[in-house]
């Protein structure tokens, strides 16, 4: 909240697109600016009619450099846009730099995730430290297709102007905790010696030498990978990680997305009846990668590239004391860690027993 | 890992940090302040920025910190003013 809780005192809010940037259609800018209004009437009582002359409560523009409020803009990136609290004159108007590249897609810099988060100030709300809330002051590549306002945000704009009139109140996604010892995560993998957890929007980065896992947002990595992958695995040899959603999965070279992907999983040799990989994790002794469907479990020689012959097998026959679904599984020091529901289970090749049951943040350092 | 540091590099990172938190933070480097056993306003606004973004809260000005401060954002730095 914007310190002093500066709020309108009216719900009907006015808007006003004073002018516009030469980088998109004006159909298209008068969208982006209408959807991202919209995120907020979505969630408040509040709404919002355009202007075409007068003074309006928003009042939107693109500037460059300095614009005469003070706060000058500072050419391409670092400062993308501004927006100030809800008052009179100034007050409640969004400027966004015009020396910024706008678009409508996934490159930089989204018109609507910008300008959902300015109209933010423009309501009274201040900036979050939440990283995943819309809030956050740092740009973050995000599809725009797939946005949804994060409970953080309606948390902090239902403070000040009160719940929606739709009777079913909207929700929003929360970011996960690195504490949180019930996270279930959608997979894990190593990179270039680092770990990897994946969750919905985001992963927990950890390298051994660092306490703590960093949390970053998929998409700020691999702007084309979608959200909640279901299983990955890195396969060292071939300096890949692949990533799997649906029936389909990409492999990765450090930032890059391998070219050729996404490939269909049937071509690995799965039957068109497997629709989904639910973990999958390489095992460096033996060159063989396991893939995990439902409590079944694959063989696949990355040698050869086929699937071993005998396979689905059971996996609680194979690996005694996994006889949960898997959610997710990697290979580290010898030991295989499956994640299967709250648990953790830290599970010997050698002796092929469970040797420890482990919380399922174990890895990520939460003091 | 650099082979060795820059001295130019660092005064330019300390500059930049400085209008960084100057903007941001409110620092203001035109007071006078009585010095502190605990630091300087410089660092006491870097553990406020570290803090909010939850970076490791030092003090000091480290890469991590400086990579933060590089990306793009919004730059709602005069609200307080405003108001």
């Amino acid at each position: 909240i914007t310190p002093g809780n500066p709020v309108w005192k009216h719900t009907e809010i006015t808007y006003r697109i004073l002018n516009y940037t030469p980088d998109m259609a004006k159909a298209d800018v008068d969208a982006a600016i209408q959807r991202a209004l919209n995120v907020w009437a979505d969630v408040t009582p509040l709404t919002f009619t355009r202007l075409y002359e007068g003074t309006a409560d928003i009042q939107i523009s693109f500037a460059a450099g300095d614009h005469r409020d003070n706060s000058p803009f500072d050419g391409p990136d670092g400062l993308l846009a501004h927006a100030f609290e809800p008052g009179r004159g100034i007050g409640g108007d969004a400027h966004f730099d015009e020396d910024e590249r706008w678009t409508k897609g996934s490159e930089r810099y989204n018109l609507f995730l910008m300008a959902a988060h300015e109209f933010g100030h423009s309501l009274g709300l201040s900036h979050s430290n939440d990283p995943g809330a819309l809030m956050y002051p740092t740009y973050s590549s995000t599809d725009p297709d797939e946005f949804r306002l994060p409970q953080d945000d309606i948390n902090g704009i239902q403070s000040l102007y009160g719940e929606s009139k739709n009777p079913v109140q909207p929700t929003g996604p929360t970011t996960p905790s690195i504490c949180d010892t019930k996270v279930i995560f959608d997979a894990v993998a190593t990179l270039r010696g680092e770990m990897l957890f994946l969750k919905e929007r985001f992963f927990w980065r950890r390298h051994a030498q660092y306490p703590e896992a960093e949390l970053h947002f998929i998409k700020s990595f691999w702007p084309s990978l979608p959200s909640d992958i279901e299983a990955a695995y890195e396969n060292p040899e071939q300096d890949e990680v692949l990533i799997f959603k649906g029936s389909k999965y990409w492999a990765l070279n450090g930032y890059d997305i391998v070219q050729g992907y996404p490939k269909n999983i049937h071509t690995l040799g799965f039957p068109t009846t497997v629709k989904k990989i639910d973990a999958a994790v390489y095992n460096e002794e033996t060159g063989k990668t396991f893939f995990f469907v439902g409590n079944q479990y694959w063989s696949y020689d990355e040698s050869t590239r086929t699937m071993d012959q005998g396979f689905p097998k059971e996996t609680i026959n194979d690996f005694p004391g996994i006889g949960q679904k898997v959610h997710a599984v990697f290979q580290s020091n010898g030991f295989l860690y499956f994640f299967s529901g709250k648990y953790q289970f830290e599970f010997s090749m050698k002796s092929k027993r469970v040797m420890r049951v482990l919380r399922n943040n174990s890895w990520l350092g939460c003091q | 890992f650099p082979a060795a540091s820059d001295p130019d590099s660092e005064e330019s990172d300390i500059q930049r940090a400085e209008a960084y938190l100057k903007r941001f933070y409110g620092l203001d480097t035109e007071k006078k302040h009585f010095t502190r056993k605990n630091g300087s306003p410089f660092s006491e606004k870097l553990r406020e920025m570290q803090e909010f973004f939850g970076l490791e809260v030092t003090g000091r000005l480290d890469s991590e910190t400086l990579e933060v401060m590089e990306k793009p954002r919004c730059g709602v730095s005069d609200v307080a003013r405003y108001s």
